[in-house]
């Protein structure tokens, strides 16, 4: 997370921790993690923790371990070799099924889902929220969660951020699955928070309550725009997985 | 020994009898006689009551003489001095002297033969109930026509047993009704009518003139009913003392008129007719009959429906109806069938939260579910409150039988994010 700070890990109950590669996911029920695509791309066991602001091993004893027992990657998400080469990152979402549920608690619960209305359309300045124990300004790695606030922007925003050496940004898929957003002092996030939830305010709700808009997919230039899978396009999707692979009251 | 005569002589005679001397003669005729003692010669030493010697004539318990001194007979033609006439078979004769005897006496002759008794007059107690007859030895009772004598040889009775009464409707009377009925009889009626119909009887209270009892209520002659197991009577007085109308409630009702020997009286009449079994009005709990009647009777049929949320289980069938019928003996066929509450047992288990815990699990036990808040809440609409329904299902008036659905609360931080003020 570039431009942020600790963050309390019931500021982000819904956080889950991916131990390899490194990475973030967002608990959308007791049986479910959402993350990005690329993150489970050919694992199809990862291990995930909760309820822990530090991820030292130490630390990550004491947290709540979760075990997988599906990996659900969106169908047209397309599988690269190497994800270094990788410029399309179009349906870059997943779907972890748990083998147990969460047992959940003041810092480990979900975030809510977007439902397909208009009111969940993303209106630029609206401003969300993002956590992950990735690179930071000065750091590649951090120890405790970091967490900070950005704004959805305009997609040019982010197709026009300038190419480093590595990246040619002209070359990248920039599609309406996606959402940009960034740009305010350097708020970011970066390598290591990929799947980590894009939370925004639930509209028309008198308490504060979040949903997940979007994931943390790729970006050009950590510290300048960001881009995030679009949720929203991706509810039907999701809905039918969950359905079609519940666990059973006897499982 | 028995004899039917002998002699009896006081010790020595008719020499002189010793100083203190008791002899006892024990004299036993055959049944059926007497004995007559008869004294020929007295010669006993004479003193106040005899105190001195005697010769005593004993008859069971009772003392018939006592003799001392000297007699002679007053009839010159007979030598008898003294005669005894004991209307049993047995006589002791006791002969007793003294230490001392100034004079010389020479003590006893007495003689006894057997004589005929007549049993018929001589005792006070009469032996027969009716004709007493009277032969050497002994005697025989008789009864007049149409009475038989009983197995003791004494008492005559009428032959008034073994009527059975089979007609729907009849009448029954004590024998020689109006006349004065026999005594010392024992008569036995039965009415025995088809099964499904009960014997009920009317006795109008002008027709009963019994033997009315002592002070105590304990009758001499009676009329008892007997049926089922129940009892009716003893009955007696003028007057019929009891109901005027006795349901036996079975088809079998046994009479028993009993008389003694004494207090003949006018008798009894009496009417009965069968009346079709009743069954009784009560029904299982909880149910409704079909059709209602006033009074139920052999062979009617019920239809009786158990009330909304009530069942008839057999075995591991439930039913809400069954169909009972009066028996001939007045009980309700299925009568062991009971409508008893719905069970709609233990709820089913939710996820994320549970039910009420609760023993009773009857029809219209209202149970709660809830989830484990705060972290899950209730998804589903209505309240949670499920109740067991006459279908012996637990229903939600808005889900119907569908469970309700516990999820997790979604999308709430349990602390601000700090950071994000600007």
């Amino acid at each position: 997370i570039f431009g942020g700070i600790k963050a309390n890990i019931g500021s982000f109950p819904w956080q889950v921790f991916f131990q390899t590669p490194r990475a973030g996911g967002a608990l959308i029920d007791d049986h479910w993690v959402l993350t990005a695509a690329h993150v489970v791309e050919g694992n199809s066991n990862p291990i995930m923790y909760m309820g822990t602001t530090r991820v030292h091993n130490a630390d990550l004893e004491k947290a709540q371990m979760l075990i997988a027992d599906g990996v659900f990657l969106h169908p047209d998400w397309k599988p690269v070799g190497d994800l270094e080469t990788r410029k399309n990152f179009d349906n870059d979402i997943a779907l972890v099924r748990l083998k147990d549920p969460v047992k959940l608690g003041p810092n480990v619960s979900p975030i809510c889902l977007p439902d397909s209305s208009s009111d969940y359309d993303l209106e630029f300045g609206t401003l969300g929220l993002i956590s992950g124990w990735g690179r930071i300004e000065r750091r590649r790695i951090v120890v405790e969660l970091r967490g900070t606030k950005l704004p959805v922007v305009p997609m040019k925003k982010c197709e026009s951020v300038e190419s480093d050496s590595r990246i040619d940004t002209r070359t990248f898929s920039f599609t309406d699955n996606m959402i940009c957003a960034g740009g305010e002092k350097g708020s970011d996030s970066c390598e290591g928070d990929s799947g980590g939830a894009f939370a925004v305010q639930v509209p028309n709700e008198k308490k504060t309550k979040f949903y997940v808009a979007g994931l943390v997919s790729w970006g050009p230039k950590c510290g300048t725009y960001g881009i995030y899978t679009k949720v929203k396009n991706y509810i039907s999707w999701i809905e039918k997985t969950m359905q079609e692979h519940r666990i059973s009251d006897q499982d | 020994e028995t004899s039917m005569y002998g002699e009896i002589l006081s010790p020595n005679y008719p020499q002189a009898y010793p100083n203190n001397v008791q002899k006892i003669w024990n004299i036993t005729v055959p049944d059926g006689y007497g004995v007559r003692l008869y004294f020929t010669h007295l010669d006993i030493e004479l003193s106040t009551n005899c105190e001195y010697d005697s010769v005593k004539i004993i008859s069971g318990d009772l003392v018939e003489g006592v003799l001392c001194g000297q007699k002679s007979s007053k009839n010159p033609s007979s030598p008898i001095v003294k005669e005894y006439h004991v209307p049993h078979n047995s006589l002791q004769v006791i002969f007793e002297s003294d230490f001392s005897n100034e004079e010389r006496f020479t003590g006893f002759a007495a003689y006894y033969v057997a004589v005929d008794i007549n049993e018929c007059t001589d005792f006070e107690d009469v032996p027969c109930s009716h004709f007493c007859n009277n032969f050497i030895g002994g005697y025989f009772c008789s009864c007049p026509p149409e009475y038989f004598l009983h197995d003791d040889m004494k008492n005559c009775g009428v032959n008034c047993s073994g009527n059975m009464f089979t007609d729907l409707a009849g009448e029954i009377t004590s024998p020689n009704y109006p006349s004065l009925y026999p005594e010392n009889s024992r008569c036995d009626y039965r009415v025995f009518l088809e099964k499904g119909f009960q014997v009920v009887v009317t006795i109008k209270r002008e027709d009963f003139d019994v033997e009315a009892g002592d002070s105590e209520g304990d009758c001499p002659d009676s009329l008892l009913f007997t049926a089922g197991g129940q009892q009716f009577g003893p009955y007696c007085g003028n007057g019929f003392p009891g109901q005027q109308i006795i349901e036996a409630k079975d088809n079998v009702l046994d009479i028993v008129f009993q008389t003694d020997e004494t207090g003949q009286k006018k008798g009894w009449k009496l009417r009965y007719y069968g009346d079709p079994m009743p069954c009784p009005k009560e029904f299982t709990a909880n149910s409704v009959q079909d059709p209602v009647k006033a009074k139920y009777v052999y062979k009617d049929t019920v239809k009786i429906t158990c009330l909304e949320g009530f069942e008839v289980v057999e075995g591991r069938v439930s039913s809400t109806f069954f169909y009972s019928t009066c028996q001939s003996n007045g009980q309700w066929s299925n009568s062991n069938l009971k409508c008893k509450p719905v069970d709609c047992g233990s709820p089913e288990p939710i996820k994320n939260g549970k039910a009420d815990d609760t023993e009773n699990t009857l029809f219209g036990t209202v149970i709660q579910y809830t989830c484990n808040e705060p972290y899950y809440y209730m998804k589903t609409e209505g309240t949670g409150e499920y109740r067991c329904a006459a279908n012996g299902t637990w229903m939600n008036k808005v889900l119907g039988m569908e469970l309700p659905q516990c999820v997790a609360v979604c999308g709430v931080p349990s602390q601000p994010f700090a950071g994000t003020q600007r």
